[in-house]
């Protein structure tokens, strides 16, 4: 049988423990690209992670007294669901119209999506991105979330030393003076650049205006 | 985690050919 | 000969060597240089060296060194428990280079074959012998590649030595006959006690020769060869015969540099200027997923 690897929280151990189907392993849409993407969703806490993937070539794994070819090694990282929520907001505001949450996240292809309605304080999360009128709910055009998400990016980018800099640095290499060489703007485009990864491409166009 | 691709995936005994050290 | 040294640690080289008696750190001496092993497939190979002082190098021919080829393993280990006993003129040292050695130099990704091996050994232990404060005068060697230029390799190397290498010098010189019988009779040990590392089932002690075209050595390889992980250390792995058994045997498993057509190309030059319709332009993942090689989980 094929063997995975996995790099989890450790919390999420206990998951499966605490309730039957605690771990589910779902395809949603990838937000940025419209394609599907393998996420984790921890029933017992309702909390939603990506998985992303390290794959190099020329890689395998020895697991105990067996060998599995590829070398795959899986993240699980807790992901906002929001970034997930938001492809479906925008797509279903091409109608410009105040809508319920379950006519807006429908998808044939993914039809797991319905489980992010099912997230604990859905409403207060919404109240980031959306307008609401009574139970149905349009996108707000402000893009301030997206905006205070890059922030959040730009500081964690300086407090682990991410080298942003345009300039080809290896990095192993890590100077003293990484924070201050690096320019404000690059810290700007570097993280709006990895938050496009998790939205539609006109919120990124929008949002890089911005 | 190997710098190779072993092209199969099987059992292996890889307690007789390796010791693990951390 | 004491040997616990590499039977604690079979994977790489141990140096043994006898005290240098007082009279060669006096009186000019004569060294030579010989191996054994470089043959077989199986355990490892050694180089050796053996010097006594010019003046009684009667001595050393009266021990009967000179015909070793001749001896039998038993003959051997009697004349080299001789020299050890009249040892307070004649001294000696030894590498053995082990089978993984061997191996990982001839199979390195900066090759080092196994005539640089040769050849760096059995200048490093004429070294030894100088830096141990012996005399030497005379060196001699049985040949590995040209004599020529061996010789004068060696002889740039030690400028104050006359250095004389020759093919069958074992039969010519006494001293490269006693360095002989020492290279053999560590070899014939260190195979005799062999410490496996790898816990191997079905265990056959009798492979023969250990010579490739032996065919009870060849069908040995064969009964321990595993389809994962090949052979134990005890084996050559960079022999012919040993890769032969492997790729017949073993799986297959590819390296970054390997030359099997897994590398993507970057595409035909001409796409750069002829128009082949609309390519598929999707997002590429940001710089800090592709630095650290990860991408989203599509499939499990």
């Amino acid at each position: 049988a094929r063997q995975l690897v996995f790099l989890l929280p450790e919390y999420l151990k206990d998951a499966s423990k605490k309730m039957k189907r605690g771990l589910m392993f779902v395809k949603l849409v990838n937000p940025c690209s419209g394609e599907g993407a393998i996420y984790l969703f921890d029933m017992h806490l309702q909390q939603l992670f990506e998985i992303k993937v390290f794959k190099e070539k020329h890689h395998s794994w020895f697991i105990n007294q067996s060998v599995q070819s590829g070398g795959l090694l899986h993240f699980a990282t807790p992901m906002d669901p929001l970034f997930v929520l938001l492809h479906y907001l925008v797509k279903a505001d091409k109608e410009g119209k105040f809508q319920p949450l379950d006519q807006v996240v429908v998808d044939d292809i993914f039809p797991n999506c319905v489980l992010l309605l099912k997230l604990p304080e859905l409403e207060k999360l919404l109240h980031h991105v959306t307008e609401e009128k009574g139970t149905t709910y349009k996108p707000l055009r402000s893009g301030l979330w997206l905006v205070g998400r890059v922030k959040q990016t730009m500081a964690a980018l300086k407090t682990n030393h991410v080298n942003v800099s345009a300039r080809v640095q290896s990095t192993a290499f890590f100077s003293g003076d990484q924070v201050s060489s690096d320019k404000e703007e690059d810290y700007i485009r570097y993280a709006h650049g990895l938050i496009s990864d998790y939205i539609p491409k006109e919120l990124s166009d929008d949002l890089s205006k911005y | 985690l190997l710098p190779c691709e072993v092209l199969v995936s099987q059992s292996a005994p890889v307690g007789r050919f390796f010791t693990p050290a951390i | 000969m004491d040997l616990s040294e590499l039977e604690r640690d079979n994977t790489g080289r141990c140096r043994l060597s006898s005290p240098v008696p007082a009279v060669c750190r006096k009186e000019p001496c004569v060294l030579g240089v010989d191996e054994a092993g470089r043959g077989p497939v199986l355990g490892p190979m050694v180089y050796a060296i053996c010097y006594c002082p010019l003046s009684r190098l009667a001595d050393l021919e009266a021990l009967k060194v000179a015909d070793s080829k001749t001896l039998s393993e038993s003959e051997r280990d009697r004349l080299f428990a001789k020299m050890e006993e009249d040892g307070d003129f004649v001294g000696w040292a030894l590498d053995v280079l082990s089978p993984n050695l061997i191996s990982t130099s001839m199979l390195g990704r900066v090759k080092y074959n196994l005539n640089s091996l040769s050849h760096d050994t059995a200048t490093g232990l004429i070294q030894y012998a100088l830096d141990q404060g012996v005399k030497i005068s005379q060196v001699f060697v049985d040949t590995v590649g040209m004599p020529e230029t061996y010789q004068d390799r060696l002889q740039q190397r030690f400028p104050g030595i006359t250095v004389t290498v020759k093919a069958k010098a074992d039969a010519l010189y006494p001293v490269v006959s006693a360095a002989s019988i020492c290279a053999k009779v560590a070899r014939d040990q260190a195979v005799r006690n062999w410490q496996f590392l790898e816990t191997l089932q079905d265990f056959d002690a009798d492979y023969g020769s250990g010579y490739p075209n032996d065919p009870k050595t060849k069908a040995w390889l064969r009964k321990h060869v595993e389809p994962v992980f090949g052979f134990p250390q005890f084996v050559r792995f960079s022999w012919r015969t040993a890769q032969a058994i492997l790729e017949k045997e073993a799986e297959s498993v590819t390296w970054e540099d390997s030359t099997a057509g897994d590398q993507e190309g970057t595409g035909r030059i001409t796409s750069y200027f002829l128009s082949e319709g609309p390519r598929t332009h999707h997002h590429a993942p940001h710089r800090y997923f592709l630095e650290r090689g990860l991408e989203p989980a599509t499939t499990l």
